[in-house]
């Protein structure tokens, strides 16, 4: 909240679009406000009405530079918007940076999500510190109801509950690192650096980092879906194929490959396979492993086929590790098992497990 | 001489995104306060950030404060 905890004194608040930006139809304007306003009326007894004329509480307005408040926008990116906290006059306020383009889709910047942001502090909540909050004050594009927990807690405890609404299911918070419980979705190399993906977000380990860096998915690769599987990095091609579901994505660095996402099958699995839970490229063989329940394929990425003889039993083929796996890397020689909460070093060459350590004792919890 | 305008553009993009959203105040304020007030919103944007609190300008940092955000602050009071 801001300070004093500044808010409407009644829950009927009202809105007036004073002009429109030319990036979007009038319509799509109208629909993004509305349903911006919607996020928050769901989960209090918030109600909004708007107005054609005359002043209402929440004036919103696209402009650019300097644009009447003596808080100048600065061109295209960086700021994007702001809004001004309940009260007379100004407060409330909500304005656009037109020198942005404003979009109703993945591309930056979606205008449904910065209005539903901006309406936030409209309304009176202040930033978040959780980079799965609406709140947060970075821009970052994802589907679904916007607001997590935490924004949902801030909100309700300056207006109350909606009576007449269930539960709205919260975006989940970001997982926290040093959860004992914590387990992994994938795991792989990125050009030398470690990426572990844990719901809709991911930690970027650098060796020469002390702490692992916990960031959206879609803030950096918005094509990517929210929910990782299985990802490895292919070193020879400098790509690194992430999965999820019956689809895969090539990436290059930040930048998606051409010609993806592409469907699993491709690479020869068959189609029963719905799901790849972890992958793997072992570089002294050339080999890429995908895990597949209790069984794993071995995929010749020189040839580009899979290897004969496969799928084979994981807990034949690596005892010890049991027979299903979140997530699996591959340094010097070591596979390295990811499974619920626990990791699992196991010798290639001399074909078993060598220590058995927390999953997150690799974020150094 | 490229290398001293690379680190003068960095400051100055640190100097304005910490006035903009951490309340550091403009103007001068002496050469020695003026270094430690830098550092001190440094630390506290780092700690709102959860990045690593170290109050130096490292990558890390400027490549948080290069991001497209809002325009409210992120802490005090917004007027």
């Amino acid at each position: 909240h801001f300070p004093r905890d500044l808010k409407w004194k009644n829950t009927n608040v009202t809105f007036r679009i004073l002009n429109y930006t030319p990036d979007l139809r009038k319509a799509d304007v109208d629909k993004a406000v509305r349903n911006a306003f919607n996020v928050w009326s769901r989960v209090t007894p918030l109600r909004f009405k708007k107005l054609y004329e005359g002043n209402a509480d929440i004036m919103i307005s696209f402009g650019a530079k300097e644009h009447g408040d003596f808080n100048p926008f600065d061109g295209p990116e960086g700021l994007l918007a702001h809004a001004y906290p309940p009260g007379n006059g100004i407060g409330g306020d909500t304005h656009f940076d037109e020198d942005e383009t404003w979009t109703k889709d993945f591309h930056t910047f979606n205008l449904f999500l910065v209005a539903a942001h901006e309406f936030g502090h409209a309304l009176g909540m202040a930033h978040s510190s959780d980079p799965g909050s609406l709140m947060y004050p970075v821009y970052s594009y994802g589907k679904g109801y916007p607001l997590s927990e935490d924004d949902i807690k801030g909100i309700q405890s300056l207006y109350g509950e909606n009576p007449d609404h269930g539960r709205v299911k919260p975006k989940p918070d970001a997982p926290t690192k040093c959860d004992p419980e914590l387990s992994f979705d994938a795991i792989t190399e990125l050009r030398g650096e470690t990426i572990i993906f844990k719901d809709r977000f991911y930690w970027r380990l650098h060796p020469q980092m002390p702490e692992p860096e916990q960031t959206l998915i879609k803030s950096t690769w918005p094509e990517l879906p929210n929910q990782v599987d299985a990802a490895y990095e292919n070193p020879e091609k400098d790509i690194v194929i992430i999965f999820s579901g019956i689809q895969m994505w090539a990436l290059n660095g930040y930048n998606l490959v051409e010609g993806y996402p592409k469907y699993i099958h491709k690479l020869g699995l068959p189609k029963t396979v719905r799901k790849i839970d972890a992958a793997v490229n072992i570089r002294d063989t050339g080999k890429t492993l995908l895990f597949v329940d209790e069984e794993y394929w071995s995929y010749d990425e020189e040839k580009g086929t899979m290897d004969s003889g496969y799928p084979r039993s994981i807990e034949n083929d690596f005892p010890g590790i049991g027979d299903e796996v979140d997530a699996v890397a591959y340094h010097y020689g070591y596979l390295y098992f990811y499974h619920e909460h626990i990791q699992f070093e196991y010798s290639y060459s001399s074909r078993k497990v060598m220590r058995i350590m927390r999953a997150n004792s690799i974020l150094n919890c | 001489k490229p290398i001293a305008n690379e680190e003068k553009d960095k400051l100055l993009l640190a100097e304005k995104y910490l006035r903009r959203y951490y309340d550091m105040p403009a103007g001068l304020q002496g050469e020695r306060k003026a270094s430690d007030l830098m550092h001190q919103k440094i630390r506290e944007m780092q700690a709102f950030f959860r990045l690593e609190v170290t109050g130096k300008l490292d990558d890390n940092t400027l490549e948080v404060m290069e991001m497209a955000r809002c325009g409210v602050p992120d802490v005090a009071e917004y007027n």
